[in-house]
């Protein structure tokens, strides 16, 4: 058995809980904040299989597709005030697979 | 050291929480959310001895039983509108146990 | 791979997470609460490299420091009313250091 703790953006928490309910997944889903851009966000603990753990990650790639996105920037650093889009990446995930020692479901 | 990730209904959180109390363990509770029923429920944090793991077993057996409830549920499906109640399973705990590498209490 | 889950003060928090990102670690915040005073705290999970532990307990250990506060408590078992402030711990930090099985950012 594995648990894989997931942190993805929330704009993709719907459709990848949707997809692992429709693969047979269980999930649970907690709030959380992004330490560097202090932004909300969401943790899964998603508890599998051993042989499983492949077939999580493709729907997580599937789903929360690393990309980047315009938003608006003030360059208040110059004489006169521009407004320059800046590049950003959004979307990804990070996750970390950890072994669990036991598994009981009361 | 063992770490106890459970995820239990929120009406049994009280009841736990003040169980693990009067027996001198230590938890950490985080909300959360279910994937297939995307209701809140709990999910608790309970680092323990490695020979303790059978005793909180033993806790949540007792505050977290697994039940059966009748909810209403209108089946709409029908010529006529009927009100059969449907029977579901609630109560009732997920418990990841992990292993602890090391801790500290600073 | 080591995932750092870190229980501290709610007061501790905002300024750890600055120390982090300036020594360039990631981290993501849960909100949580404490099973013995009921308060809110905050949960912070770090995964970092193996031999970076040692670096962030230190981090830890200078932002989180464990102290004595007085509280304002009204002792009210005795015959007449009587405001004694009661000493109790504050700051600390509870850390359970976990070991990574896989670590991917898609
Ligand atoms: N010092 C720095 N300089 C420049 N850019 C920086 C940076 N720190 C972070 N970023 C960028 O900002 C994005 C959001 O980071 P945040 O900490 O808000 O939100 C993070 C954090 O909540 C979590 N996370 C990432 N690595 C983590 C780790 N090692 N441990 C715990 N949580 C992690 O995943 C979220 C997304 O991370 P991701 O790497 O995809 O995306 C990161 C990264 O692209
Ligand atoms: N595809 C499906 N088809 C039919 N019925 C389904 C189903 N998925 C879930 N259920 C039922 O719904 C209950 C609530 O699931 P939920 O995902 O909201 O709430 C879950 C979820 O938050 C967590 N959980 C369960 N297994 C998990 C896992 N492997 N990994 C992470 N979280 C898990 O524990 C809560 C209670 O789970 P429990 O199994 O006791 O109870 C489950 C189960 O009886
Ligand atoms: N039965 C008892 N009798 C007397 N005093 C008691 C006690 N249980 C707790 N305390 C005291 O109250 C402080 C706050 O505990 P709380 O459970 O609210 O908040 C805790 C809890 O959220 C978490 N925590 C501590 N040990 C844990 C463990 N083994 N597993 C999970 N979470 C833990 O860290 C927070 C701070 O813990 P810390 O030990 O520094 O500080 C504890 C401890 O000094």
């Amino acid at each position: 058995m594995k648990l894989i703790i997931a942190v993805i953006e929330d704009s993709d928490a719907h459709l990848l809980m949707d997809v692992l309910k429709e693969n047979n997944f269980q999930v649970t889903k907690l709030a959380s904040t992004g330490g560097f851009l202090l932004q909300g966000n969401t943790t899964l603990l998603i508890g599998i299989e051993d042989n499983e753990v492949e077939q999580v990650l493709d729907l997580i790639r599937k789903t929360c597709v690393r990309r980047k996105k315009l938003i608006p920037h003030t360059a208040t650093e110059l004489p006169t005030v521009i407004n320059l889009p800046i590049e950003v990446e959004t979307g990804g995930a990070i996750v970390f697979v950890l072994d669990v020692d036991q598994f009981y479901k009361i």
